[in-house]
This record gives structure tokens, sequence and C-alpha cells, in this order.
């Protein structure tokens, strides 16, 4: 089971701990406003109240303990600097910032947060693609079956084409696209040779997934 | 082509407008500080600084003419009501409103707004989704391009089998599945038929997706 933590309990640090809770993660919640860490006593959380720029609060709260922590504090900027290089320094795995906007960002970027979220911003660019074409999410729910997943090569396919590795007719998977050395290949030829290192983007149903995944 | 109006020029506003522009659609864009009106008269999009609130300043801004518009203003509550509710009188076709929060989004649900945008809460749902599950989004985010679109059957490939209908080759999109009454075909064979009612779900770049669609 993951280990989450998540610090502050604004908007989007509520539906983080929310959600993960619904996924079935462990979660520590802590903020500094002991109304919002109330709000959690009544679910599966350990809420706890304290300034997480404290490292005292920080280790009794469990937070060293942790997979992932969300630092989702967005107007105090500095308080979520300190915060997260105080993580980096627990050696926290991975370390997930909020950032109020580009230069934030890269500030947090630098103190070591793996992974900047930009919630405005990105909402914007999905909101502008669902508005140009149908959802994926939208069309993907319309059958629960479906599943698309990230895989490594599987040993028996290295340096076959796609066509020779008869992903659709052995495995019934759909090859959407090939990650390779970081840029994606959308919709390869049937020709295209598929490397020892590259990762499969491929499309199917949950079970066949997960088949092919074993 | 589709004709956008964005009102509000914050991050989310920003960056709604921007991936329109991105994504071949005509944008207005339209807010009260001159300097944010400003940093859109590089692009080519109809840059205006006025009053949303004001009527007058929304048809001069040519905001009747939109099949869409996204009000994208947070804080100050009550223009973002008051300017839907005039979008509303209007008849502007989809009205998509940024909601501060859970109240705010039904206010505007209320007063005529289509669809309401929770940017903070709804980037963490995803965040925690995207920690717990290798979540389609960041395997379709790795690839900005690729976009997944349900569309009618194009005249020119009724009843030919998919692999005679070449939209691989020809049109570079890949058929997820086949929609046929209200069931979902996934990773149909080369030799099924496309029937005339058929709904393709295909996978491919936006471009091509687009081109199809012609
Ligand atoms: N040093 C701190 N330690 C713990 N919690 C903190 C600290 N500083 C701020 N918080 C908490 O973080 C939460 C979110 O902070 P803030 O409102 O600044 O973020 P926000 O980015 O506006 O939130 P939203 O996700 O709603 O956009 C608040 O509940 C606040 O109490
Ligand atoms: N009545 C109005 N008419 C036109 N523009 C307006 C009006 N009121 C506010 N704006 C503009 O809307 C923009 C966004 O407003 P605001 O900062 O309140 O939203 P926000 O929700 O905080 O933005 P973000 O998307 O960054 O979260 C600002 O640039 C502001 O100038």
């Amino acid at each position: 089971r993951l280990q989450c933590g998540v610090i502050g309990l604004g908007r989007f640090g509520t539906a983080v701990a929310t959600t993960l809770l619904n996924l079935g993660a462990d979660v520590i919640v802590l903020d500094k406003t002991e109304e919002k860490a109330e709000n959690f006593r009544t679910t599966p959380a350990i809420a706890i109240a304290g300034d997480a720029t404290n490292e005292l609060a920080l280790r009794e709260a469990g937070i060293p303990n942790c997979d992932t922590v969300i630092v989702a504090i967005g107007k105090d900027i500095e308080a979520s600097i300190l915060i997260t290089a105080l993580l980096k320094e627990m050696g926290i795995p991975l370390i997930v910032a909020k950032a109020n906007d580009e230069l934030h960002g890269r500030v947090l970027a630098k103190i070591g947060a793996h992974k900047i979220i930009f919630p405005e911003r990105d909402m914007g660019i999905r909101t502008a693609y669902s508005l140009i074409t149908s959802n994926i999410l939208d069309v993907l729910e319309l059958s629960k079956d479906l599943s698309i997943s990230e895989i490594k090569t599987p040993i028996n396919i290295k340096g076959k084409t796609i066509k020779d590795s008869k992903l659709r007719e052995r495995d019934k998977v759909n090859l959407l696209a090939i990650k390779r050395n970081g840029k994606i290949i959308v919709n390869p030829e049937p020709e295209e040779t598929i490397q020892t290192d590259d990762t499969l983007i491929i499309v199917g149903k949950v079970g066949d997934i997960q088949r092919i995944q074993k």
C-alpha cells in the first residue's frame, strides 16, 4: 500500500488527499490550520495540525516514512519552498509540489521537487483540448473494459517488427505508440523494429494487458 | 473553425486561450487589465481590453458571435456570475465557467453556465490518480500530440473492412474501437466490416484526426 503525505489542505490538497484515500492509499494530512486537519478526522487519514516548515512537526506527523509527499501550498511560496527543501533532505522518494507560477515551479524543481503541478495552467490546457476534440477519458469511460498502459518491451518481441510481434493477433492489444529515448512515435508503421529499451504504449482490455505484463 | 471567446487572462484563461490558438480555433480574449490583453497582441487572437460586466464591451469585442465562451475569472465571484448571466442572455451556445469553490460553481450552473471547471480540485484528483495507476492521461500527456476522438464513419469507408479502409496507412489514425448499437468492439479484427451507422473511436495526432473529420 502506498504511503502518502499531503501537506496543505486547500482545494488542491484536499482533492489529492480525498482521492488517494478513495484509491486505497494510506494518507497522512498535515495543515497548520486546525479546522482543516479536523475535516479529515472522520476519514481513515492520519490528520495532524502543525507547521510543516518545522522539521519536528514533519517528523512527529510521520512524514519521513512516506513514499510520496505532496506539497499543496500555493499562496505561501516561501513555505512551499522551505518544506520542499526539508522533504528533499529527508530523502522522500517522490516529492510532488504545486506551483503558483512558472518561476515558483523552477525554484521548486531546483530544490528537489520531482514533479511540479500547475493546476490552473494544466486545467486550462485540458479544457481547451476538450472543446476541440472529444476528451479521451470521456471516450474511454464509455468502455470500462478498455485500458491503456505503458509496458517494458516483452523479451519475446525484442528485435521484431511490429507486424511480426503479433501483439494484435496473439495478445489482443493495440500498439498505440512506442516510447524511445524520451520521444514518442505515434501509430508506428508495421515495419518498425521494436528495440530492446523501447517502452510500448498499448491499449486493450484490462485482462489482456495484465496478461502481457506477466 | 471554432469561434471562441476567453474572458479573463489569469493562469487558467491564458492557458485556455493559448491552447485554443495552437489547436487552430479563432479566439477573442477580453480582460479589463490592458497589460493582459497586450500580451496577446502578438498572437492571432483578437485581444481587447475591457470590462466584461459591461454588455457593450462584450458586444464590441465580438463575443456574441462566439460558439463557446470561457469565463476564466476566479477571485471576483460577483463579476464571473454577472458575466455568465450576460452570456446566457446573449444565447451563447456553450458557456464554460471556472469556479472558485462548490457554492460558486452551483450558482454559475444555475444562472446558465453549461460546464463548470474546478482547476485545483480537478488537478488534485488527477494528481492522485497518476500516483496510484499508470494513468491514461499521463501517458497521453507524454504525447501532447496524441488525441482520441469518436467520429461518424466517413462515407468513403462505409461497407469496407477495416483493412481495406486504410485508416492507418492513408489517414494515419489508429482504430481503437467501433461503437455499434451502443456496444463497443475493442481492437476489432482487420476483417471486420465497417457499417454505415458505426461510430469509430480513433487515436492519432490532433491534426490527422481533424483532417478526417472534414
Ligand atoms: N507552513 C505551513 N504548514 C502547514 N500547512 C500550511 C502551511 N502554510 C500554509 N498551509 C496550509 O496550506 C493550505 C493551502 O494553502 P494556500 O491557501 O496558500 O494554497 P492555495 O494554493 O491557495 O490552495 P488551493 O489548493 O485551494 O489553490 C491552507 O489550508 C494552509 O493552512
Ligand atoms: N469584469 C472583468 N472584465 C474583464 N476581465 C476581468 C474582470 N474581472 C477580472 N478580470 C480579469 O480576469 C483575470 C483573472 O482574474 P483572477 O485573477 O480573479 O482569476 P484567478 O481565478 O485568480 O486566475 P487564475 O486563472 O490565475 O487562477 C485578471 O486578469 C483580471 O484582470
